[in-house]
């Protein structure tokens, strides 16, 4: 089953 | 100081019905540029970033950059109470603790203010780089809302795949399977009825059907809809508002381990 990744993940915070 | 003026108040109005089940509260971040918002989920899957340019709106103030923290829930029961046709005015002062939203009917006989209380919210700004998408489809809004509700009838995540000979729909639950495929059609009457699918290299993502169907509430606002996906990036699902900027829906796809 595919697991749901946060956005955190792909885009750095600022 | 800051007062915005909106000509077409059911846009505001339609935009928080597009957001308000996605986000509990949001900064607005007023500046020269515009009146926007960028906010997640409460569990950092989906990002909704809105922008309302300065252009669009009939009188624009914004004296130094101000960001207003709002409950959207709240900030939809005050703007369910201006009509559709009323021009709608909001009003803040430099570090005050409310929000007004002034409601005028077309033909001015009617005024009626509305005040709401500020919240302080801790600001989580990502920074979404400009990107390439791999595959860009634009559809008819209704239709994409209506494949993603039909879907999530039958399952709880979407495949979406892009290819040059079209866009295909899948999905999987217990009673069975179902598959939808988009062709590119472009010999239409009107051009928002138009399919166009933009390939750089096939893309298959996959998603949480619940996400897109809480983007399409957005549907309202745009004839059309644009999805740009690369493989194992967020999809964006981008809704225009009509001379004025855009609501797009960022969510994180679902990757096999």
């Amino acid at each position: 089953t595919p697991v749901q990744n946060d956005l955190n993940e792909f885009y750095a915070m600022v | 100081m800051l007062e915005l003026r909106l000509l077409q108040g059911s846009l505001l109005k339609k935009v928080l019905e597009a957001i308000k089940d996605l986000v509990t509260d949001a900064n607005f971040d007023c500046s020269a540029t515009g009146f926007s918002l960028q906010a997640m989920d409460s569990s950092h899957v989906a990002l909704v970033a809105l922008l309302l340019r300065a252009e669009g709106f009939e009188h624009y103030r914004c004296d130094r950059n101000l960001s207003m923290g709002m409950n959207l829930n709240n900030m939809s029961k005050m703007l369910k109470c201006a009509g559709n046709d009323d021009i709608i005015t909001i009003k803040a002062d430099d570090g005050g603790d409310t929000v007004t939203f002034m409601f005028e009917s077309p033909n001015q006989d009617k005024i009626s203010d509305f005040e709401m209380k500020l919240m302080d919210i801790d600001s989580e700004h990502l920074g979404i780089p400009e990107t390439e998408y791999e595959a860009i489809i634009r559809m008819p809004s209704q239709e994409f809302a209506r494949i993603c509700r039909d879907l999530s009838t039958i399952g709880d995540t979407v495949v979406i795949s892009a290819s040059k000979e079209g866009v295909k729909f899948s999905t999987k639950g217990d009673i069975g399977s179902a598959n939808v495929v988009c062709r590119q059609n472009t010999s239409v009457d009107k051009p928002e009825d138009a399919t166009v699918i933009e390939i750089q290299q096939p893309v298959s993502l996959t998603f949480a059907l619940r996400y897109m169907n809480s983007f399409t509430k957005a549907t309202p606002l745009s004839n059309t809809v644009t999805v740009s996906m690369s493989n194992e990036l967020p999809v964006v699902v981008e809704y225009k508002i009509a001379e004025m900027g855009y609501i797009r829906f960022y969510l994180a796809p679902k990757i096999e381990e």
